[in-house]
């Protein structure tokens, strides 16, 4: 720091003897625009330790046979820099092996956020102690997963399963259509709503502006995911339509102060509906990807 | 989107438990200032440019 020969070089020293292991998955005709994503697996084949490895490793770390696994999604930016985001992480055994499943929809999810072109899907799979520290177990260094392309020869090389759906069949349609009533039998549409503030008694007085706004709401009906796959997925309810995009409204009220009336303004937060979809009972919510 | 909901996230915003009593001599009186106006429509025009995503 102190030397005039040398400049200070800024680094971060990372103390850990994980293995890792970079996936590249070409995406861009696999997931168009109008396919909605509802999960992306990750299958890793673990590859089976040897009879010998395992006794001395029984012998010489008695205490833990699990290595933990976590996948994180790499994107590298612009500017060249990267960035990391968890995932999914999980305890495996040494003493399995075969194909271990990771659910990455929110990497694909993230993926699909990225300007065009769009670089490949990158996920990085590291291999790490179960628990920190010197005293750890090393069960770590047994497990091993069969890589990606030549070098894995093929056999067990990771897979990426992507479960997806036509929004062309299965989404919302946008704007109703004014001129059609709403049955049984309408599609999941935008539909306008007027509230009319100055008809409400409690606001006389009270709400200045605006005298009231259109709020929309969502109506009609969505088709439901072919049997399969809500087999695959018991634990999502039926899909419906739902406002999925809102919007704040301003408004001016008066309130007293020292007896006296002065002008506010206040934001009442998710009073308009900006988009109508349709998204099942307990399926999570895209996370946005933060600049 | 109900009477009920709008009047609730009013309340909830302004921190009150009800309604103010307000009467027409109160409010009749009563001119926006400029700047309370621009607040205003400065809200506005970011609500129709940001969308928050539903539950």
């Amino acid at each position: 720091r102190f030397s005039q020969n040398f400049r200070e070089v800024a680094g971060r020293l990372l103390g850990s003897d994980a293995s890792r292991h970079l996936l590249v998955f070409a995406m861009e005709q696999r997931l168009p625009p109008d396919r909605e994503l509802l999960q992306a697996v990750l299958r890793l084949f673990q590859e089976p330790v040897p009879e010998a490895a395992l006794r001395t490793h029984g012998r010489l770390s008695p205490r833990s046979h699990r290595a933990r696994v976590t996948v994180e999604w790499l994107h590298v930016r612009d500017d060249g820099s990267n960035r990391t985001s968890l995932i999914d992480s999980r305890l495996v055994s040494v003493h399995e092996s075969g194909w271990k499943a990771f659910d990455v929809t929110e990497a694909v999810n993230f993926w699909r956020q990225l300007g065009r072109p769009r670089q490949p899907l990158l996920l990085q799979v590291s291999v790490q102690r179960e628990q920190p520290g010197p005293r750890a177990a090393s069960a770590h260094r047994l497990v091993r997963f069969a890589s990606q392309g030549p070098a894995g020869g093929g056999r067990g090389e990771p897979q990426l399963e992507l479960h997806s759906l036509d929004l062309g069949r299965y989404g919302a349609q946008g704007d109703c259509d004014p001129e059609a009533p709403v049955t049984e039998g309408t599609r999941c549409c935008r539909r306008e709503m007027y509230i009319d503030l100055e008809g409400l008694k409690w606001a006389e007085n009270w709400v200045l502006e605006p005298p009231g706004f259109l709020a929309y709401e969502c109506v009609g009906t969505c088709r439901q995911p072919p049997e399969p796959l809500s087999f695959k997925w018991p634990f999502l309810g039926p899909r419906q339509c739902i406002a999925s995009e809102t919007t704040s409204l301003p408004v001016i009220v008066s309130v007293k102060e020292g007896g006296r009336p002065r002008a506010q303004v206040v934001s009442l937060p998710d009073m308009r509906v900006q988009k109508c979809s349709c998204a099942s009972d307990g399926a999570p919510v895209p996370r946005k990807l933060e600049p | 989107l109900t009477e009920e909901q709008i009047l609730g996230s009013l309340l909830q915003q302004l921190h009150l438990s009800e309604v103010p009593a307000l009467d027409q001599g109160d409010v009749g009186q009563l001119v926006i200032p400029a700047h309370v106006r621009a607040q205003y429509v400065a809200l506005l025009q970011r609500s129709h440019g940001t969308h928050s995503r539903g539950k």
